[in-house]
């Protein structure tokens, strides 16, 4: 969903 | 993951291995700042909540685990470690770093990406990170000429979320939706306030003297 590669970040 | 990106996690993860070194090798704090540490401990602490619920790789996770654990373990080494709390600068230390956690909760309420406390806590963190270096910077200006280390830290910390910047600016032009305004935004201002550092840290590097940055 779209909360995964929001927050593929460090 | 792109090249830029993996290069600002090396770099940052290079910066702190420089501050351990420092404190450890010379078992002495002089010239860093505990709040701008403590700062750093609330950021990561704020921002990788999801460390226990969603698990993207095993990379994503064990460097969330390694920035939690390096920055509060150099907070309780400033605070409680017999040797090198003595060497805490805690007179020149004294930017009111509270403002800062008031200021960018603040503003996490108002821009966020959407109202969940999730959410809210990592644009605090976004927020919070971009001006966490401030107490630091005060701090190298009142303490007058910086050692090695205590510089090549500042300078690593600075450098990495440039390389942020390389990244959002890659995925901006090869990814079809990308709206992370908040931590593009947030990341320019940061790199921003490193700029007179830089630019000081350019002069030592080129003159090949030590480096000081005007009061």
């Amino acid at each position: 969903h779209d909360y995964d590669d929001y927050h593929d970040e460090l | 993951m792109n090249i830029f990106r993996l290069a600002g996690d090396m770099t940052h993860l290079m910066s702190i291995l420089v501050l351990l070194l420092k404190i450890y090798a010379t078992k002495s704090c002089s010239g860093i700042s505990l709040k701008t540490q403590e700062l750093y401990a609330v950021v990561f602490l704020a921002r990788y909540l999801d460390l226990l619920t969603d698990f993207f790789s095993l990379y994503n996770t064990v460097m969330k685990v390694v920035f939690i654990v390096s920055s509060l373990a150099i907070v309780w080494c400033m605070r409680y470690h017999r040797a090198v709390r003595r060497t805490y600068d805690r007179e020149l230390d004294t930017f009111r770093h509270y403002f800062l956690i008031l200021g960018s909760f603040v503003l996490a309420l108002i821009f966020h990406e959407k109202f969940t406390v999730r959410e809210i806590f990592w644009a605090f963190s976004i927020y919070l990170e971009a001006v966490a270096i401030l107490p630091q910077l005060v701090l190298l200006q009142r303490s007058g000429n910086v050692d090695n280390l205590t510089g090549q830290y500042v300078f690593f910390l600075g450098a990495y979320r440039g390389f942020y910047i390389l990244n959002w600016i890659y995925r901006y032009f090869t990814e079809a939706h990308f709206g992370r305004w908040i931590a593009s935004i947030s990341g320019l201002v940061q790199t921003a306030l490193y700029a007179d550092f830089f630019y000081y840290y350019f002069l030592s590097w080129k003159n090949n003297a030590k480096l000081k940055l005007p009061a």
